[in-house]
């Protein structure tokens, strides 16, 4: 473990939190793409497939568990909370993510570390990791101005993958033969998705405006 | 020799 994975999970957490918070004291899931919180559903489920199989720590472990049950957690709130539901924008997250699971699945198929269940499944949790932010990014443009909360979720969670680049980079001059091409390349197109997003951002911080990505 | 293929990231 470094300081850049560690900041990297908790930035991660904090995505996490904030998201939980907005809907939690709202009331409200309006701004937020079911889409992506389902593809980030499947995103842990495949890729801890060892959670039970394999320990490496009790921090590994216990965040696994909380990246699962919080995102199940918050897909079953959206779908099926008598509140929260009424106020998910089902017009406009519209994104066809079934595409992007079958792209991502087929890419593991191709490209993995080994052939078997596990590695497949990993490489596909990664791949689709990297594209699941697409709905909700095309949510956000739709639907105009986004409010605080949703807006500190998607900054968080682009900002985590960028300090595992980071962890990657470090690991890379620090340990002997450590070559994670799969995660590294998937976690740098990851981040590059979010470039535009956090310009828009950083503008609506630097001149205190609400944030609007154009259309 | 190969590097055991284990993840232990997140």
């Amino acid at each position: 473990m470094n300081i850049f994975r560690l900041a990297g999970d908790m930035t991660h957490l904090m995505s996490i939190l904030v998201l939980l918070l907005k809907i939690y004291a709202t009331k409200s899931c309006s701004g937020i793409s079911l889409k992506t919180q389902e593809l980030y559903a499947v995103v842990f489920l495949a890729r801890y497939l060892d959670l039970l199989t394999d320990f490496f720590s009790l921090y590994n472990t216990v965040m696994k568990v909380v990246f699962i049950v919080s995102s199940l957690a918050i897909v079953w709130c959206m779908r099926y909370h008598r509140a929260v539901r009424r106020t998910y924008d089902r017009e406009l997250d519209t994104f066809r993510h079934y595409f992007l699971i079958l792209g991502s699945f087929v890419l593991a198929l191709i490209f993995h570390e080994k052939f078997t269940v596990r590695e497949i499944f990993w490489a596909f949790s990664i791949y689709l990791e990297a594209v699941a932010i697409l709905p909700q990014l095309v949510l956000l443009q739709r639907s105009g101005n986004v409010d605080n909360l949703t807006g500190q979720y998607v900054f968080f969670l682009g900002a985590y993958r960028g300090f595992y680049i980071l962890n990657w980079i470090y690991r890379y001059f620090t340990e002997a033969h450590f070559g994670r091409w799969i995660a590294s390349i998937s976690g740098l197109v990851q981040t590059a998705l979010y470039a535009d997003f956090f310009y828009y951002y950083f503008l609506s911080w630097k001149n205190n405006a609400k944030l609007k990505l154009p259309a | 020799g190969t590097t055991l293929l284990y993840h232990d990231e997140l």
